[in-house]
């Protein structure tokens, strides 16, 4: 029942 | 153009190899702070950011940024030819179609030379945003990589709580359950074995193991592992080389429906 968000969700394009 | 000389081979040949499972084909950005690389693994869930600084070789010359664009399986095999004690030195032009690296011994006149062609890599630079995590905990490496093998034995997953009281790493599977506390604690004669929990709240965050054993290949560069935690943000795994170079790996937290 987990959910695994992308890296991305968390650190966005520099 | 750049020309990078490291001490011992054995530094890039144990950071390459610590990743080289995570990620296949990155840029090693050069500039005249270091070599810096940044990577996601195939999956988007870990982030693998490695600086070397301009401190960590000696010397060090870099003009004007380059990116290195190489495959990690190559490297390794080239650095496979390295013995570890050799002097490594990176080369490379300032459009290059190529990087040299060359092995010297310091105990022989022996010199190797050997040249990677370079890919062009089109890879997205995250931004990573500077955090004050909520958990801090400094570990020895291979504490931290026993429990992640141990606890791979029952579950995909393990749960951090960092409390006061200190800091738990605990599983269920099928078999059974398993849980292991770490609290703060001071070894005088063995500062590497201390563990040291920096709390400003409790965490508590469940991260898939497979990812974790796969960042513990990293702990032969440094007897020591940082784990930073905050709810709701990527775990950072930090191990720390010398002249503040780092090796980092950020993991996207498990979370529940």
């Amino acid at each position: 029942p987990f959910h695994q968000a992308p890296i991305t969700t968390y650190f966005c394009d520099a | 153009m750049l020309e990078a000389r490291l001490e011992q081979a054995n530094l890039l040949k144990k950071v390459v190899d610590a990743i080289k499972d995570l990620v296949q084909d990155c840029n090693f950005d050069c500039n005249d702070s270091g070599v810096a690389l940044q990577a996601m693994d195939n999956s988007h869930v870990a982030l693998v950011s490695m600086m070397l600084k301009a401190e960590s070789f000696s010397p060090f010359r870099c003009d004007r940024n380059i990116a290195l664009g190489i495959n990690l399986t190559s490297l390794m095999k080239v650095l496979r030819c390295a013995q570890n004690e050799d002097i490594l030195t990176l080369k490379a032009e300032d459009a290059p179609d190529v990087v040299n690296l060359v092995f010297e011994s310091s105990e022989s006149d022996r010199l190797s030379e050997y040249d990677i062609k370079l890919m062009d890599i089109d890879q997205e630079h995250l931004g990573i945003p500077e955090t004050e995590y909520a958990a801090t905990i400094t570990m020895p490496s291979a504490e931290f990589q026993r429990i992640c093998r141990d606890l791979m034995a029952l579950s995909e997953s393990v749960a951090i709580e960092a409390t006061k009281d200190g800091v738990k790493f605990s599983c269920s599977g099928d078999i059974g359950n398993g849980a292991v506390t770490l609290r703060s604690h001071t070894n005088v004669e063995k500062p590497d074995l201390n563990v040291e929990i920096a709390l400003s709240e409790p965490v508590a965050l469940t991260f898939s193991l497979k990812y974790l054993v796969n960042f513990c290949k990293a702990s032969g560069l440094s007897s020591t592992v940082k784990l930073c935690l905050s709810n709701e943000v990527p775990l950072l795994v930090e191990y720390g080389l010398a002249s503040n170079s780092y090796l980092r790996f950020y993991l996207a937290p498990k979370i529940g429906d």
